[in-house]
């Protein structure tokens, strides 16, 4: 297939014979979620792209050797945008946004190291200077808070980007869940000044990347790779040979 | 039997001679994901080094090819027994991973590190 370039033959292909199928597998796997070549220019720029390549830059090097001092801890590490952010009502001087991410369905037992969700905690938006957090997101409920904040750290992106981690209540609410599995956080902000409230209502920072989330998974499929053991009676049947044959050198 | 061929490869044959220069060795090999028609959702790294195993088989596997017991007995096996068994093949030995980065289908970014991607020494077998 090479100078063919398509990435839609595989499930078009028929019944494969067997010497091919583990090769198509590989490919299979390569490919399973390669995106249409349209899909991809709307994604390539922006802060989630910048702060993927700069992940890659640090954990590997421009042949795509992994770096032996990388410090992700994980073997695979994926951004999701936002699925659906959804604006609600002013509260006050809080301008609040609903953002949905759909973490998909667990095909391949991926086991969850970390998850963390990266946002601006300053956003400058038509003049206005914003103080942005998250928290996530619970529907209300007599033994439910409405909210939950978790740890916040400044992220190594930029100074305008905080990295909050949500591995525990990932790990523990969502990531098991059979079927549909979304993580709902509150991105919330208020004008730094507060004469700027009034002025501030109007504007909407959607437009703009303002969270995105970041899972890092070790595949548990893989086959550990096994130690090379010499079955006992081979071992015999050579040992036998060994002599034999150096004896007859001799 | 085992006499004869053990006479045999006491010293180099001819054959041997001839096919030194081509014994089963690690070659390097680029190629760009451009090539591969995977450029658009592979962001990182342009290149991809494979690498790649080619050669003759020696009729004695030496230490150095990392040839398992199996190999060494079907070389006995075609030698002695049954030529329609073939000699041990020239093929990877050790493999690199290697990091990808690319979007995926519903746009989100993944870093990743496949294993076996980039062969790193040869062996016969």
């Amino acid at each position: 297939e090479v100078g063919q370039p398509s990435t839609t033959f595989l499930p078009e292909s028929p019944t494969l014979p067997p010497a091919e199928t583990s090769t198509m597998r590989l490919v299979e796997k390569l490919l399973e979620e390669a995106p249409g070549k349209e899909q991809r220019k709307p994604h390539l720029e922006g802060p989630p792209l910048q702060y993927m390549l700069e992940l890659y830059q640090r954990s590997a090097d421009s042949d795509g050797h992994p770096r032996e001092n990388r410090t992700i801890g994980a073997r695979m590490v994926r951004l999701l945008m936002p699925s659906a952010n959804i604006a609600r009502p002013l509260r006050g001087s809080w301008y609040t946004r609903i953002l949905n991410f759909l973490l998909g369905r667990n095909r391949v037992a991926y086991q969850l190291v970390k998850a963390t969700v990266v946002y601006r905690h300053q956003l400058h938006l038509a003049h206005f200077n914003l103080s942005c957090y998250v928290e996530l997101w619970v529907p209300k409920s007599p033994n439910n808070p409405s909210s939950v904040r978790g740890s916040s750290k400044l992220s190594l992106m930029s100074q305008t980007w905080t990295e909050m981690d949500l591995t525990q209540h990932i790990q523990q609410k969502l990531w098991n869940r059979k079927g549909r599995r979304m993580l709902r956080l509150r991105f919330m902000c208020q004008p730094q000044n507060d004469s700027e409230v009034a002025e501030f209502h109007g504007h909407d920072p959607s437009s703009v990347h303002i969270a995105f989330l970041l899972l890092h998974l070790n595949d548990t499929h893989k086959n550990a790779q096994k130690a090379e053991l010499l079955p006992s009676v081979l071992e015999e049947f050579m040992e036998g040979e060994s002599s034999l044959l150096s004896r007859k050198t001799r | 039997q085992v006499d004869s061929v053990a006479s045999d490869v006491s010293g180099p044959s001819q054959e041997q001679d001839a096919s030194e220069n081509n014994q089963c060795s690690l070659h390097p090999y680029t190629v760009s994901f451009r090539q591969l028609g995977w450029d658009h959702w592979i962001i990182a790294p342009h290149h991809y080094t494979p690498n790649y195993c080619k050669g003759t088989c020696p009729r004695v596997l030496h230490y150095g090819l990392n040839s398992p017991n199996h190999a060494i007995i079907q070389n006995l096996i075609n030698e002695l027994v049954n030529q329609s068994i073939p000699q041990p093949s020239c093929v990877p030995y050790k493999y690199d991973a290697m990091s990808v980065l690319l979007i995926e289908a519903n746009g989100s970014i993944l870093y990743k590190e496949h294993e076996g991607m980039v062969a790193q020494s040869c062996t016969c077998r």
